[in-house]
């Protein structure tokens, strides 16, 4: 089994 | 005062399509340039990016910068009112609560107009840097929505695999594994066809086939899909809008324990 990552972990908010 | 013609109407139609089973909610952000929005799915795993820019409006008037929260679902119910040869025009005023799609038939001889509701939405918006990729894929869009089908039926992971030898893409279910292996082929007979690929460095990543499969709905925008992917970076699924514009997918890794 793999953890989902998350898409916000990645990037920054504006 | 927005108002925008888009003689090719299907065009939004085919968007709209491709986006609303990921997004449920989103802020049209317009401008002088075109129109675009951002939006992550209600999980947090994907992100939505879509660009149309002014030039490809046969007319488009946004006189300041403004931002509309539409629920997509209802703004589809709405496009699948449209003809597929019919020319859309969505039209706001200031300060209004409503945007009006207005569809034309190509003879001028039906005209509609449908009030949608706007909404407020509270949506984060991500800065996404330009980054450098350790491998690009470009194949033929119904060929990456065949493979996503296909590995879907095997197993809820795909594995993509970058190499000198080509490009891989790996499942494993219950009932078996599967591998799909597509060498770079740039000797066919339409650049449409042809699969592309540019390799700085090997990569390996694995994602969720169900999300692979939802960015396939983007499949009747563009003949071709780029596929791009670093090993510390959500996979870009971009789908080129000609001459317009774009949709692309952000979607993180499944990560090993």
């Amino acid at each position: 089994e793999n953890d989902q990552a998350a898409i916000d972990g990645y990037y920054e908010a504006n | 005062m927005l108002e925008l013609r888009l003689v090719q109407g299907s065009l939004l139609k085919k968007v709209l399509e491709s986006i609303k089973d990921l997004v449920n909610d989103a802020n049209f952000d317009f401008s002088s340039s075109g129109f675009s929005l951002q939006s992550m799915d209600s999980s947090h795993v994907a992100l939505v990016a879509l660009l149309l820019k002014s030039e490809g409006f046969e007319h488009y008037r946004c006189d300041r910068n403004t931002s509309m929260g539409m629920n997509l679902g209802n703004m589809s119910k709405m496009l699948k009112c449209a003809g597929n040869d019919d020319i859309i025009t969505i039209k706001g005023d200031d300060g209004s609560d409503t945007v009006t799609f207005m569809f034309e038939s190509p003879t001028q001889d039906k005209i509609a107009d449908f009030e949608m509701k706007l909404m407020d939405i509270d949506s984060e918006h991500l800065g996404i840097p330009e980054a450098e990729y350790h491998a690009i894929v470009k194949m033929p869009s119904a060929e990456f929505a065949r493979i996503c089908k296909d590995l879907a039926s095997i197993g809820d992971t795909v594995v993509i695999s970058v190499t000198k030898e080509g490009v891989k893409f790996s499942t494993r279910g219950d009932i078996g594994t599967a591998n799909i292996v597509l060498r770079q082929n740039t000797t066919v007979d339409k650049p449409e066809d042809a699969t592309v690929i540019e390799m700085n460095e090997p990569v390996s990543m694995t994602f969720a086939l169900r999300y692979m499969n939802s960015f396939t709905k983007a499949t009747p925008l563009s003949n071709t899909v780029t596929i791009s992917m670093s090993p510390d970076l959500p996979v870009v699924v971009e789908y080129k809008i000609a001459e317009m514009g774009y949709v692309r997918f952000y979607l993180a890794p499944k990560m090993e324990e």
